[in-house]
This record gives C-alpha cells, structure tokens and sequence, in this order.
C-alpha cells in the first residue's frame, strides 16, 4: 500500500542520512522518488556529497565512495527491518584503512543486537570479530572449516 | 532473534557433513580465494528459500549439489539445515509442531530435481518455512545477505529495482 | 618505448597543474578513496585520445573539466600533457616535426566544446596523434588500461565484446 | 583480415595458459571460438580449471578465481601487442595474500620491459615497487600528489 511504502520510504531514507554520516565521517546524502508525484511506482534516484565535496550523481563518486554509499543505503534498510543475521561478503574490498575503521566500528555496534557473518581477506576487519573461522581446501575442491573462538582463547589465556 | 547453526552436506564444496556454530556478535570468515566462503553465504540464502540458481551463481539449480572431484563421486543430493531462535509465538497451521526457542529449518535437493523441506527434521511445505520467516527479514533476495559483487550491482541498478529493494522492507 | 611524465591542469579533481615524473619498473599510486587516483588513469586515457566520456566515468565530456569546490571556481578548460619516447621512426604527413625519442601529446577541452590536440606544443589534428599511437597499443578502449572494475566486466562481457578485445590487439 | 585475426588469437590463446599457470600456480584454461566453422564473427568462450578443481565455465568460478582469470587474459593479449605503459587499476582487490605475491611476481618480471602504473591498496603489492605516488586531497576536492621514490631514498641511504 502507498502508506506502507510511504513510512518504509521515509524511515530509510533517515537512516541512510544517519549512516552515511558515520560512514563517510560527514558529508550529506538523500534517497529521491524520481517522480514525487507517483508514490505508487515511481523509481528512486541516489545523491551521495561525501565530505568536502560536491552533490552529484552517485554515479560519479570513486569505487570505494561508492561501495560505502551503497553499504550505507543496505544497512539504513536493514535497520529498519532487522534480521537476525546479517551476512556480508567482502563488502571492505575497495575500502581504504579509515573507511575500514569506520565500517568495522559501525558493524561492532549493530552486532550488539544483531549477528554479523562477514566473508573477508581485510586483516583489520578480521581483529573486530569474536568467532573467526578458517575454511580450507586441502583436498582440491572440497572445503572444510576450521575454527578460531577468540572468546574461548581469552577465557583460557585468563 | 538469532541463528545458531548452519550444517551443511552435499552442497556446493562442502561434500562432508560440516557443522557452523554461531556466536553472538561478529563472526568472521576467512580463507584463500575459492576455498568455499561464498558457498557458506550461498547456503544461508539457500536454506532460507532462494529459488532463483543465478542469484546462487549456478544455472540450474542441481548445480549446489556436490558435483565431484578426481577424488570424489558427486552426492545425490544437496542439505542445508539452519537452527535458529526466534523470540516470538508462531503459529502454522498445519506445519508440524515446533518450539520458536531453538529449532531448525531444512532443505534438501535431490539430483532428480525433487525438493524437500524441513521443520525440525519434518517433513513440511515450502509455504510453511516462507510463513515462519515472514517478517524477519530473512527470505529469498534479502538486503540482509550481501554477496559478493552485489554492493557494485546497487549503485548501477535502475531506479526501479532500487525500488523493489525498498519494497521488499515495507 | 616507454612514458616518461604526465603533466595535469583542470583536468577533473587536479585542478592545481600537476607533474607526474614516471621512472622504469613499477610505480604504484596509492591514497585514500575518492582522493583522485583513477583519475590519473582517466587523464592517461584522455590524452592518448579516449572519445567516450561513459568510458571516463561522466556523462558529458564537459565532466573532465574541474568543476570547482566550496572555495575554488571551476576552470576554463582541461588539459594533460603526455610526455614520451618511442623507438622507432615515425613520418606523419601535415603534422609538426617531433623527435620521436622525446616529445610529448597533449590535449586541450575549453568549456565551450572546442578541443585541441598538441604535439611537441604545437597544435595538430586527433589524426595525427592517433596515426603517431598506431601500434603501440596506447588509444582508446586499450586493453593496456584497466580502469577499476573492468576485470569484473571482462568476465560477464557477451562473447562477442571478448572477441573484439582480441580484434583490437590483431 | 581472417589470418590476422586467426594469428592474433593463437598467439594471445597460448599466452593466455601460460599466463594462467603462473598466476594459478597451475591448472589449466582455454580460449575457444564459440562457432569453430565462422572464425569471421564467432565470439569467444573462456573456459578455467584452478588447480584441483573441475574445468567449468569460467562464471562459476569464486569472485578471486574470476578476477584472476581476466587478468591472466588481459596480460595474455598485452604480452601480444605489448604498450610502453600498462595502467591497473586496482586489480588486486579480491585476491588472497598469496594470489596476491604471484601477481606482484608476475609484474615484476613483464616490468623489466614495461613501465606498469599500479592503483592499489595493498601493502603488499605496494612494497614491490620501484616509485610510489601518494595522492591526497588535503583541501577538500583538490587533489595533489606527493612522491616517495625508493630508488632514490636507498641511493641517498648507500
Ligand atoms: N556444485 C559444486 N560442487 C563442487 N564444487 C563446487 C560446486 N559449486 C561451486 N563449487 C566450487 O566452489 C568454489 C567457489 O567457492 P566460493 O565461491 O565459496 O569461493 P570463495 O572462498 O568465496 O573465494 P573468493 O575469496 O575468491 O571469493 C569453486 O572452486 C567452485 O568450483
Ligand atoms: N570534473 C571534476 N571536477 C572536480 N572533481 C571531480 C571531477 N570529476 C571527478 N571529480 C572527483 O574526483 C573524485 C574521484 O576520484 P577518483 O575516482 O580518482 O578516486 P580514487 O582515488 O580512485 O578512489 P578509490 O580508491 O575509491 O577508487 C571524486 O570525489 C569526484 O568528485
Ligand atoms: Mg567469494
Ligand atoms: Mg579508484
């Protein structure tokens, strides 16, 4: 219904507002019906001004100001309706350290309430996790786990 | 709200039985480039409902079912079993009984293309596990799970499927 | 053959002339995200006669010019300068007398739409720079040029589209 | 011209598994014409087998896998019609460390011919270079690059 849509629409668009900010460390985003008049169908245009720069077209930002504008858009939906789970699979790849950071950071805070699974080859977003787990192919094409529980290797270590 | 386990047997590069404990918090998961990192996720999708194989990176479904190496005949079938928490009453009518605190859901594929479906072990309709993860934003297609690749597809998809994207949440 | 520098002004987010000296071996530029490293890609393409602004990542070439900041205006034109050396002799008829071991290609876009092509300085037509880059495997669409994400593009490219990578190569 | 095409494509097809191989560290791979009778028109398939794993249609392959792959065709085809300059752009993005070291390898040995501009943010590919640029953008969407020359820091240091 337009009123569904109308409340999802608008508390989304306040959350990626919210979560660019942290992403970004500033700057301004907003999500735009294309045709405000048509509530009912109309298409969704995505403006992106990370810090210091110009509003443009998310179309025109760089590889990794792009992948965070569009991690931050997922994760202002996902907010709104959360899930148990969360499962991101290398989302850091064309992240730079800081925005690594501030992904992670975010990430550690939502996982107060929610899990996070997180696929990953980025070291720093590894030493954010409580559980890592390793998998493996010793035997070609077929995969197997194994697994590092920090927590459990705290609890001994203490 | 939370899963606790995801067994997998049969399914993509995972041909023995392989059992994934799940932590609160964040759980990471590492390994060399193809060693099956992306299968993990692709069962969590999977187990949850997806029907579409391009969206498991497959073009038929019978192709998340092991398909053999030198070493290995391929499996007759493909399982994915996920047990999970939820913090609310649910009814289905006509599924089998269940308790919300700690149960698990189940699929199964055979090479004959038949599916199965299951509600702790039982057997159960795919409209049942649909009914039950209505509203916890898990299901096929879900902005909770993010392959690879689909942050790249966000940015240069049409204001329409934008949309949808948001359609699904409300 | 081998580059020797790349000069900039105007040209996207260089608005400052810019001199980029390139040594033997491997350089590696590194920096945060959105701080103007593809763009340094871009203006090599540019210069060596790229026509497509889509390839350039903006939707009109007009995009190239440095549009301006909260404290900067944007500029009047943009401009890259190519330094290099080849090893053979070249003879292009019409065109300004250059030393083929050292000279440089340069290109010029004004607001207003008009171009200009430089070689050693002096205005010459986007022919001779192309006739001058035959075969070296420098020009538009080079497959020398792997702008960011193209290695994803390759492998989801119609086979078609692959077999033209090789045509431009034979 | 039919041979011109016919030779470009044996050359680049054999360099193609060369290629492969070392950046594999093994399996094998192949270029094919999809229509084997119209060499004029036929497109071309790409078929790969990591080392241990099946031969199968190259979009079935890990995200790694896949961007391995095209990067092994792509230098298959430069070291045909080699160019003064070959610019990559952030390549190296979804491999795994030891990907990583056979690619960095690799370039280092094309680059005793070529001159190879490298956008990474990969410690590991950055320590395998002669110069490295740092690019920043101190004041907000004006950029400005900052050299570090090795070369010349241990010729100053000996
Ligand atoms: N049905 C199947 N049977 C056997 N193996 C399969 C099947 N489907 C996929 N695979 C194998 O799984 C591997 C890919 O695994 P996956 O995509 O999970 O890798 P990954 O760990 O995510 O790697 P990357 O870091 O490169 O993204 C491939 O080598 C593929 O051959
Ligand atoms: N005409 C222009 N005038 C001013 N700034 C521009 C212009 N065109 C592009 N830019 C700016 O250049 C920046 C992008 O630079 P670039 O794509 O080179 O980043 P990058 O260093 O490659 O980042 P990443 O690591 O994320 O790929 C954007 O912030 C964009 O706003
Ligand atoms: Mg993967
Ligand atoms: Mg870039």
């Amino acid at each position: 219904s337009i009123e569904q849509f109308e409340e999802a629409f608008q508390a989304i668009r306040r959350n990626f507002q919210e979560v660019f900010q942290i992403l970004f460390g500033g700057g301004q985003c907003d999500l735009r019906l294309l045709d405000e008049d048509d509530v009912l169908d109309s298409g969704i245009d995505i403006i992106a001004q990370p810090p210091g720069k110009r509003l443009q077209n998310v179309l025109l930002l760089s590889g990794g100001e792009k992948a965070l504008t569009a991690l931050a858009l997922l994760i202002a939906i996902f907010r709104y309706r959360p899930s148990p789970v969360c499962v991101l699979d290398e989302v850091d790849a064309p992240l730079d350290d800081a925005n690594v950071n501030r992904f992670t950071r975010l990430v550690t805070e939502l996982s107060q309430n929610t899990q996070f699974i997180i696929i990953t080859h980025n070291k720093n977003t590894m030493e954010t996790a409580q559980t890592m787990y390793g998998v493996t192919m010793e035997e070609p094409g077929v995969s197997k786990i194994i697994g590092v529980d920090f927590r459990q290797q705290q609890a001994l270590a203490s | 709200n939370r899963i606790k386990k995801l067994e997998l047997v049969g399914f993509k590069s995972f041909c023995d039985r392989t059992h994934i404990p799940f932590n609160e918090g964040v759980t990471v998961i590492v390994g060399p480039n193809g060693c099956g990192k992306s299968n993990i996720s692709d069962a969590i999708s999977w187990v949850v409902g997806e029907q579409s194989a391009k969206s498991l990176r497959t073009d038929k479904m019978e192709g998340v079912i092991f398909n053999g190496t030198q070493k290995r005949k391929p499996t007759g079938f493909a399982e994915v079993i996920l047990t999970l928490s939820l913090d609310h009453e649910i009814e289905i009518p006509g599924a089998p009984e269940f308790n919300p605190a700690n149960f698990s859901i189940g699929r199964r594929l055979y090479r004959s293309g038949e599916s199965e479906y299951y509600l702790d072990g039982q057997r159960c309709r795919l409209k049942d596990i649909q009914a039950l993860l209505e509203g916890t934003g898990l299901g096929p297609n879900s902005y909770a799970i993010l392959e690879q690749g689909r942050i790249g597809q966000i940015l240069s998809s049409k204001p329409a499927e934008r949309r949808s994207l948001i359609e699904e949440a409300a």
